[in-house]
């Protein structure tokens, strides 16, 4: 591995480009495991659609932020069937540099369509989070007003709200739960999809879109810097009427 | 010595020692992130591009380097007055953004713009 800055040097050091931060990071630890099947075509997609080979940002870029993340669920549960419906639970962490970044939109993409031996089911996904409701029937459009990436099975769901209001400046950790729900096609009859490895599948995954913050600070300040300049001139007035 | 200042009057002596390829300037430079070791956590894109500066700050910073007036009189200190006094150091000057798309240690897949990345163009500081 080629050295790295001592970690002491990057540790002194928090304005270090992130990249030296994740290099000692990554460096430290392997990987879990290189992520594979649709997640990682989706983001190789996004990726070619946003660079050039070279890694140079396209000036006719779409996403509209400077850091998008894909959550894979952290936890995935096959609830007891109930009726005709299948329904699974996904849990992804929302783990988050607040600081740094602000979370400008948020999406769900899930399959619509699942296709197992013997069943072609109908799914869609609700977000476990009071007041939230969000039932989506299956479309191929996704909520954002920008053509997501998404194959004919996929669907890209806007859940920018939910995040944003209820979830992402909860105090300590920070759960996202969906219920992921699918129906045979046409049929009542109970479905019975024991061994067919569903948690194991990918059916849906989270897209923090971010910007930076910096300039979202320094608005900050300078606003700050104005009020304080603004109050500090109308008592400077009031003084000069007295 | 109007010669060691005005950029086109140029001194006899300063003439055999620094011929302009040696001069400050930008070299292209590109690099695998498996020769970084990197290549367990990035994705793409497989190639990277830093560049590098590299060459001597004389007296006479030809126009283009963005220098500062304090690098002419840093170098003519160099020279003429304190020998200890380093001669202005040849530095990236304009950088290039650069997206990335790499593996985080808990499996998410994160598409970034990192600034910095790339020099464009040189300056003696």
């Amino acid at each position: 591995k080629a050295g790295l800055p001592s970690t002491a040097l990057l540790a002194d050091n928090p304005t270090l480009p992130s990249i030296l931060d994740l290099a000692k990071e990554a460096s430290g630890k392997e990987v879990k495991q290189w992520p594979q099947g649709y997640p990682l075509r989706y983001m190789l997609k996004l990726y070619q659609r946003s660079a050039d080979p070279l890694g140079h940002p396209r000036e006719n870029r779409t996403i509209g932020a400077k850091m998008v993340r894909l959550i894979k669920p952290s936890a995935n549960t096959v609830r007891p069937p109930r009726g005709s419906w299948h329904v699974q639970t996904l849990d992804f962490p929302l783990a988050s540099d607040q600081v740094a970044y602000e979370l400008i939109r948020a999406t769900v993409v899930y399959r619509h369509q699942l296709h197992l031996v013997n069943y072609n089911l109908s799914c869609h996904v609700e977000i476990w989070v009071p007041k939230c409701g969000t039932k989506h029937s299956p479309s191929s459009k996704s909520g954002s007003s920008k053509p997501s990436p998404t194959s004919k099975a996929w669907t890209e769901m806007d859940i920018t709200h939910c995040v944003q209001q209820k979830l992402w400046n909860r105090k300590g950790r920070r759960v996202l739960r969906l219920r992921f729900m699918c129906q045979q096609q046409n049929s009542n009859e109970t479905l019975k999809l024991q061994g067919h490895g569903l948690t194991s599948l990918d059916v849906a995954f989270l897209l923090l879109y971010f910007n930076d913050t910096d300039d979202g600070v320094q608005a900050k300040l300078l606003a700050r810097g104005q009020e304080e300049l603004i109050d500090r001139e109308s008592s400077f007035l009031v003084r000069s009427v007295r | 010595q109007a010669c060691g200042i005005a950029s086109d009057v140029s001194c006899p002596s300063q003439e055999h020692n620094v011929s302009i390829n040696n001069q400050c300037s930008l070299h292209p430079y590109e690099i695998s992130f498996h020769q970084l070791g990197w290549d367990h956590w990035i994705i793409a894109p497989r190639l990277y591009t830093p560049n590098y500066c590299k060459g001597i700050c004389t007296r006479i910073l030809h126009y283009g380097l963005n220098s500062p007036n304090h690098a002419i009189i840093q170098s003519l200190v160099s020279e003429l007055v304190n020998h200890s006094v380093p001669q202005p150091s040849c530095v990236p000057y304009n950088f290039l953004p650069m997206s990335i798309l790499l593996i985080e240690s808990d499996g998410s897949i994160l598409y970034k713009e990192y600034e910095g990345m790339i020099a464009q163009s040189c300056t003696c500081r």
